[in-house]
């Protein structure tokens, strides 16, 4: 119906703007109707203006700015409908450092209301982990699983023992 | 209703019986290019139900079932269980846990079973179909997915948002 | 003319298949043409087989399996057709801490002929480079550059920087 | 023939004069997300005289310019020059150094200069046409298109052999 779909938006909107302020450590986004008479045969609008930039169409947004505003939308909806739990398949890969440490934040946070399985290289996001699992491929080409413990994963580690003689 | 286990045999690169134990937060699985992650994603999308094959990156349902390697033998079948918690009655069934079984055969033939009942795949399309989980909610998101909420047009959004209201 | 183009589709399939034995330590790709009579009508298929592994289509390929094919094809035609110079933006981005000190080395040996001006995250790629540019943001938005030495750079270091408090 | 230097002023987030001195080998470009990265390779296509605004992030020609920002005034022009060693007479014309500059002001007006004499868009994209930069060629891969390589269709793996041939 229009009304609940109103409501929704009201509080999916109010979600993204600050999600996006917490991952952006400022500026704004708003979720906007393209035809604010009739919801349900109109469209969403995103505005985004990172802090000290001017709004913006999401196309001129940079790769990792584009990736963190999509993760932004996506906690704000899970924070409106949270989903029994959520499979994440390297959602943090176009962060840099920095970003990807926010990001681990908003999650860990997350994680105390909802599940996440997530897949990921990036450290930080490794470090936001209850429960850790490897997966290698053996010589026959068959995938294992190992249950890990975080002491035994720093990237460092792990890069230079891939690191080429 | 929250992941309890995930059971893999002989799915894609999984030819061995693996479990997967999930507590509440977040489990991460982590490991080098190629070794079997996705395929996890691959699987939980499947088990619940998933019937295009394109998107777990197959042309044919027999696709996934191990293809054998150069050490190793195609196998006949393909199994994945997943277990969930439903004391909070989240899925509409008396049970306070739930197993969800899918298998293929390379004949293409298939089986379903809930909490070891056979049943149809519709029955386990149904059955998650108001869970928040699986087609139209965010929960599944694939590798290289996380921008298509952006890129996708502004009607889409607004799909996305029904799905949570 | 058809001739010329059998030419260098052999050169560019040798320079394919050599490059990505070297990237996937071992293993086979090919160029194949879908006709092998009419080639100025005909398309090139890839057919290609990790170490280990079977002969599989590219989209059962992982993401990061499917980059490093990617940068062996493009490694491929700049050997047979040098380009003056390539400018190559974040091309390192799905592979892991291994496969980007292998990319890292081809790119080095490459650049003996050809110029090369990448855009990257990764540390290995960062430590093949000649030439460093660092770019940033300052307070009004302005995009700022600064000629950087590798020793300033390391990932920790910037990593221990941006982690928040 | 080999980049030596490349200029930018008002373009994008470069609002002040800046400058890369490139050498020959591998000249690589780190930062965070958004501080202006791949807004570089986009001078470079944009110098060559890429036509598509889109394959640069915009919808008008003049979106190059800088905008403004919070704390900074939009500017009325955005100009790139590219200068290359010629030497090797890999470009058709006289000079051992060829300069190519293009400007673009506010009112959509836009001015093109090789070596400080004005000419045409068309002059800029017939010089580089045989060079084996630009159009066709592989040698500009932008951020998220190294998967282009892959899944563009077979013929259009040919038609890249093609360019090489
Ligand atoms: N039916 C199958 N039988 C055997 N192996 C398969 C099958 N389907 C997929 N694979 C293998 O699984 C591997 C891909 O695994 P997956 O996509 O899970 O990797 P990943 O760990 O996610 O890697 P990345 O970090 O690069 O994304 C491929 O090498 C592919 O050969
Ligand atoms: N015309 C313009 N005026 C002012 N700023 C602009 C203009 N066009 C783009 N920008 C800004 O440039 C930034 C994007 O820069 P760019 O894409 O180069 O980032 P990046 O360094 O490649 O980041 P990432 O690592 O995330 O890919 C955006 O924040 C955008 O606001
Ligand atoms: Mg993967
Ligand atoms: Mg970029």
């Amino acid at each position: 119906s229009s009304k609940r779909l109103r409501e929704t938006y009201e509080k999916v909107s109010t979600a993204f703007s600050n999600i996006f302020a917490r991952l952006f450590g400022g500026g704004q986004a708003h979720l906007t109707w393209t035809d604010t008479e009739h919801l349900l045969d109109a469209g969403l609008e995103l505005m985004v203006q990172p802090p000290g930039k001017k709004m913006q169409s999401l196309m001129a947004l940079s790769g990792g700015e584009r990736a963190l505003t999509a993760i932004a939308l996506l906690f704000a909806i899970i924070e409106v409908r949270p989903s029994p739990f959520c499979v994440l398949d390297e959602i943090d890969a176009a962060l840099d450092e920095r970003n990807v440490a926010l990001f681990a934040g908003i999650l860990s946070d997350f994680a105390k209301q909802s599940q996440f399985i997530i897949i990921t290289h990036r450290q930080f996001t490794m470090e936001a982990a209850d429960v850790l699992y490897g997966v290698t491929m053996d010589r026959t080409a068959a995938s294992e699983l190992m249950s890990l413990h975080l002491a035994a994963i720093p990237e460092a580690a792990a890069a230079a023992e891939h690191a080429p003689a | 209703m929250y992941l309890k286990s995930l059971v893999m045999q002989g799915f894609k690169s999984f030819t061995n019986r693996v479990e997967l134990t999930f507590m509440p937060g977040v489990t991460a699985v982590v490991g080098p290019n190629g070794s079997g992650k996705s395929n996890i994603a691959d699987a939980i999308r499947w088990v619940l139900g998933e019937q295009s094959i394109r998107s777990i990156r197959g042309t044919r349902m027999q696709d996934v079932i191990f293809a054998g390697s150069a050490a190793r033998r195609p196998l006949g079948m393909a199994e994945v269980s997943i277990t969930l918690d439903n004391s909070a009655g989240r899925l509409p069934l008396e049970f306070s846990e739930v197993t969800v079984t899918r298998r293929v055969f390379r004949s293409g033939e298939s089986q379903f079973y809930i909490n070891k009942t056979p049943c149809r795949l519709r029955d386990i399309q149904e059955l998650f179909l108001d869970s928040g989980i699986g087609k139209g909610s965010l929960s599944l998101i694939g590798q290289g997915e996380v921008d298509a909420v952006l890129s996708a047009g502004p009607e889409e959004r607004r799909l996305l948002l029904e799905d949570a209201a």
